[in-house]
């Protein structure tokens, strides 16, 4: 089954 | 000190209201270029992105930049006391802890006013850089409430796939398995019953239902919504704040482990 990402693993905090 | 007249103050309500079940407490950031709002939900897996533009406001005045720290569920509540046609004004002064929001009818027969306690909230900020997207969908909102409230009955996750024939949601659980292909539509009489689709290359991604349910919310802000997509890389889902400003969505996809 697919995994829920995070979105800190596509967008960098800044 | 900040002083922002919205004529169409229904406005910010609609974005309230789309947006307070997703999140708490959000940062609003005001400057001179208007008023940004960043925030992910506490799973840190979808992130609301609002943007209205200074030019919106009949009068917007902003001596410096200044971030207010609110409850979205008290906002909300103060602008259900606005009327559908009021006009709203927000004042705060540069080193204030509250905000003030004043509401005037039509006929400035009725003027309110709610002061709002700010807190302090520390918000983590996501650069979020512009994506020249594989697939973009633009569809009529109402369809796309309509998609997600159907195939969440069935299932807790779909797969949207785009591909040069239409754009097609997946969806299976315990029920059994439900598929809705919307095509590309440009003739429609009707401009907000069009679909158009951009795609560079075809792209399908996996996404749990309920946040895209949530965006949903949104659907009394525009008469279209516009899902942008690339392998591999969280939606974005698009709302326009008529021609002032945009709610967008972004909803981190669910990857083969």
């Amino acid at each position: 089954t697919p995994m829920q990402n995070h979105l800190e693993e596509f967008y960098s905090l800044c | 000190m900040l002083e922002a007249r919205l004529v169409q103050g229904s406005m910010l309500r609609k974005v309230v209201d789309a947006v307070k079940d997703l999140v708490s407490d959000a940062n609003i950031d005001v400057s001179s270029s208007g008023f940004s709002l960043q925030a992910m939900d506490t799973s840190h897996v979808s992130l609301i992105a609002m943007h209205l533009r200074a030019d919106a406001f009949e009068h917007f005045r902003c001596d410096r930049p200044m971030s207010m720290g609110m409850s979205l569920a008290n906002l909300a509540k103060v602008l259900k006391c606005a009327g559908s046609d009021d006009i709203v004004t927000l004042k705060a002064n540069d080193d204030g802890d509250t905000v003030t929001f004043m509401f005037e009818s039509p006929k400035e027969d009725r003027v309110s006013d709610f002061e709002l306690k700010l807190m302090d909230i520390d918000s983590e900020h996501l650069g979020i850089p512009d994506t020249d997207y594989c697939a973009t969908v633009t569809m009529p909102a109402g369809e796309y409430a309509r998609i997600c409230k159907d195939l969440s009955s069935i299932g807790d996750t779909v797969v949207i796939s785009a591909t040069k024939d239409g754009v097609k949601f997946t969806t299976s659980g315990d029920v059994g398995t439900a598929n809705v292909t919307v095509r590309q539509n440009t003739t429609a009489d009707k401009k907000e019953d069009q679909t158009i689709i951009d795609l560079k290359e075809p792209v399908a991604l996996t996404f749990a239902l309920r946040y895209l349910t949530s965006f949903a919310k949104a659907t009394p802000l525009a008469t279209h919504v516009t899902l942008s997509m690339t392998r591999e890389l969280p939606v974005m889902v698009e709302y326009a704040i008529q021609d002032m400003g945009h709610l967008r969505f972004y909803l981190a996809p669910k990857i083969e482990d």
